[in-house]
């Protein structure tokens, strides 16, 4: 199973 | 005073068509170096950034900054309307961004600037430990292979090759590319093909694209223009397994 994670952990 | 032409219109208008899609509004600002924006969307998925060079204009007469808020639905609808021998000019008259296209016909439009109702942040740098060259158009044809059989995609890097996978509830598709860049290391993540579709709609911005990846890491897909006039880039957000 995968979720689609937003971009703020990577800014 | 505010005035850029730009002899080419489908530069802005490939442009749009990626970013309309993406993004409800923009802040575009203007300055002596000329023309960027960067916006992200709504749910914090995909991040674009636009940079045309003063140098890609014909004119460019930007005396002071300036910034310009505009709704991307309705620019595009504008931007739909010029022909690819159309000259394109911009001006700004109090509220308004003024849009001519000048070729067999004249045409003008008024886009009213807006109120912005969500502040984009600065663009993340990130570390990759992998970066290829793929013409776009392999690309959009790989992932068009790929969307018959699922909604998401894996990309899978190594020293030869780019590969894209999918496992469908019917059937499977893998694409394999080889990419002849020097890659030291493997690199594999997974995103939603909705997404990659609205990253590829500005396909003639540019040829030279290039794909940036790690292990479970942001797409990062960057369109260049000759000479470094222009850029057109797209973060996108992975989905990861849980």
């Amino acid at each position: 199973n995968e979720k689609q994670v937003s971009l703020d952990s990577f800014f | 005073m505010f005035k850029l032409i730009l002899s080419d219109p489908s530069i802005f208008k490939t442009s749009f068509e990626a970013i309309s899609s993406i993004v409800d509004e923009v802040q575009i600002e203007v300055d002596s170096d000329g023309l960027r924006l960067n916006a992200i969307d709504r749910s914090h998925i995909t991040y674009v950034h636009l940079e045309l060079k003063e140098r890609l204009f014909d004119v460019f007469q930007c005396d002071e900054p300036i910034k310009l808020n505009v709704d991307t639905e309705e620019l595009m609808k504008v931007l739909k309307r010029s022909k690819s021998d159309d000259v394109m000019e911009l001006t700004v008259d109090g509220g308004s961004l003024i849009v001519t296209f000048e070729g067999a016909i004249k045409k003008t439009f008024k886009v009213k600037l807006i109120d912005l109702e969500y502040e984009t942040p600065e663009s993340p740098s990130i570390e990759y430990p992998v970066k290829i060259t793929i013409p776009i158009k392999t690309l959009k044809e790989s992932i068009q292979d790929i969307e018959i059989v699922a909604d998401r995609v894996e990309f899978n890097i190594d020293q030869d090759f780019l590969k894209l996978k999918a496992v469908g509830e019917f059937s499977d598709a893998e694409v394999e590319y080889l990419h002849g860049e020097k890659v030291t290391e493997d690199a594999r993540a997974i995103f939603a093909i909705e997404n990659i579709k609205e990253m590829l709609k500005a396909e003639k911005f540019a040829d030279t694209t290039y794909i940036s990846l790690g292990d479970d890491m942001p797409l990062t897909l960057t369109l260049e223009l000759l000479n470094e006039e222009g850029e057109l880039s797209f973060l996108l957000a992975p989905r990861i397994e849980e």
